[in-house]
């Protein structure tokens, strides 16, 4: 199963995780 | 034919390099109308086909919504209570699970598909302080910004934003209305926090009236940790916006009405001014982008997902597609994977504009719950009887009127995969 997120943020959002990366339930994806 | 196979001379001789060259450039021509051909319907939307290799096409060809309805019957019954244990440690140890984590003794999970989609102990997520956190426990694809409304599955492999959310046809249904019964409705609305607009609050705190002691279907079991609610504000964000606070404040309005009205007043959402009655596409707004971020759940992941933002969901759109297997694997080799597959597009809105959700379902995971649409039925009914693209469109305005859907806080769990 797959998630998929699509999303408006300001041009300065930045993601704080790479590809391949694990993460779990309440980490942060990303952040302004 | 024997004679000729055994008897005949080979003879090798050089094509002429003309020739050579034109069939270079004959299969380089067939390789880019492939990849930029996209067939529209008569209404300008583009159609959706199944591309890919061979093994696609015959993996395709399997009864794959039917395996998948045969993979979960099997997974719900009940096994013996000796070999629970046994089972469920040997299930964790190919796929990974950390039964340290898990909510209760493994002998109270009745079936492999009850185990599957158990619940963690409290405190074993703890939530981020940002503003976007990871809805499941899973692996990251791939993300990045949407560029010409279409989305990157892979490297040089694109599937169209619209396919994914879904376009209202002309002639299509009216969305239906999701009842929300009143007394679950205020337990889920007391028990969230709102930080939209960057203001945080306890709603309990917020709207200052005591919780009803209802039993509620879409309590969080994974809630954010509790939080001093914010200094009382009207005027300002920690983003430096202005929050409109003209939302009249009437007294004698309906205790529910008069409860949406101050919500909608702190967080900073003008109810009239940006409801939308229907959604077509994505418009992002000058200043902002629209990104994307795909997450993958292997078989021995949490299967339950969580808000992973402040948010209201205005609607949700399921889209009964194919079940095909969604791992990176497959996510190289068939195009339009996740627009073909089932899926449910939960739309709605943040602090910051659009924001939308879509748990994809998958071959042994077909049947994806959301806690608070009770009506959602998943893995039902027959592929043939719904073409790709169509999908059944419902609102949530009855949780809450003048946000006009169901509010959601960081981390709030919102449903979860099923086996089969």
């Amino acid at each position: 199963s797959t998630i998929v997120l699509v999303f408006e943020a300001p041009h300065d959002f930045t993601f704080a995780v790479g590809a391949g990366e694990k993460v779990k339930v309440g980490q942060a994806l990303g952040d302004l | 034919l024997a004679d000729a196979w055994q008897n005949t001379p080979t003879t090798w001789y050089p094509l002429p390099i003309a020739a050579g060259a034109l069939l270079l450039i004959f299969i380089q021509y067939r390789r880019k109308s492939a990849t930029k051909e996209v067939v529209v319907d008569e209404h300008g939307n583009e159609v959706i086909r199944l591309k890919g290799p061979w093994h696609v096409h015959v993996i395709g060809a399997l009864p794959l919504r039917n395996m998948s309805r045969l993979w979960g019957y099997l997974n719900s019954l009940e096994l013996p209570v000796w070999a629970r244990p046994v089972g469920f440690r040997v299930y964790a140890t190919i796929f990974g699970c950390n039964l340290d984590e898990v909510e209760r003794d493994l002998t109270e999970y009745r079936s492999l598909g009850d185990f599957f989609y158990r619940r963690l102990k409290d405190g074993a997520r703890p939530i981020a302080d940002a503003v976007l956190v990871s809805p499941a426990d899973g692996r990251v694809l791939h993300f990045g910004v949407i560029k010409d409304g279409r989305i990157e599955q892979v490297k040089g492999s694109t599937y169209s934003l619209d396919a994914l959310l879904g376009v209202a046809r002309p002639g299509s249904p009216a969305p239906a209305s999701v009842v929300f019964p009143k007394d679950e409705l205020h337990e889920v609305n007391h028990k969230h926090f709102a930080d939209i607009n960057g203001i945080e609050y306890s709603l309990h705190e917020l709207l200052g009236t005591p919780t009803p002691s209802t039993s509620g279907t879409s309590t969080p079991t994974t809630e954010a940790p509790p939080r001093p609610p914010a200094p009382h504000n009207h005027s300002s964000t920690k983003h430096g916006e202005r929050v409109d606070a003209s939302v009249p404040r009437d007294q004698s309005l309906p205790d529910a009405v008069a409860q949406d009205v101050s919500l909608a007043s702190e967080v900073g959402i003008r109810p009239t001014a940006e409801r939308r009655d229907s959604f077509t596409s994505v418009r992002t707004k000058p200043g902002n982008d629209t990104f994307f971020m795909v997450i993958y759940l292997a078989p021995g992941d949490y299967h339950r997902f969580h808000s992973p933002a402040s948010w209201v969901v205005e609607r949700r759109r399921h889209f009964v597609g194919d079940l095909f297997s969604v791992s990176p694997w497959m996510a190289k080799r068939l195009e339009n994977l996740f627009v073909l597959n089932e899926r449910v597009a939960l739309l709605g809105r943040w602090r910051h504009g659009f924001f939308s959700m879509v748990p994809v379902g998958a071959t042994n995971v077909g049947s994806i719950k959301i806690n608070f649409d009770t009506d959602l039925r998943t893995n039902v009914g027959r592929r043939r009887d719904h073409p790709v693209g169509t999908f059944t469109e419902a609102v949530y305005a009855g949780a809450s009127p003048l946000l006009n859907g169901q509010p959601l806080a960081r981390g709030d769990e919102m449903g979860g995969f099923c086996l089969g």
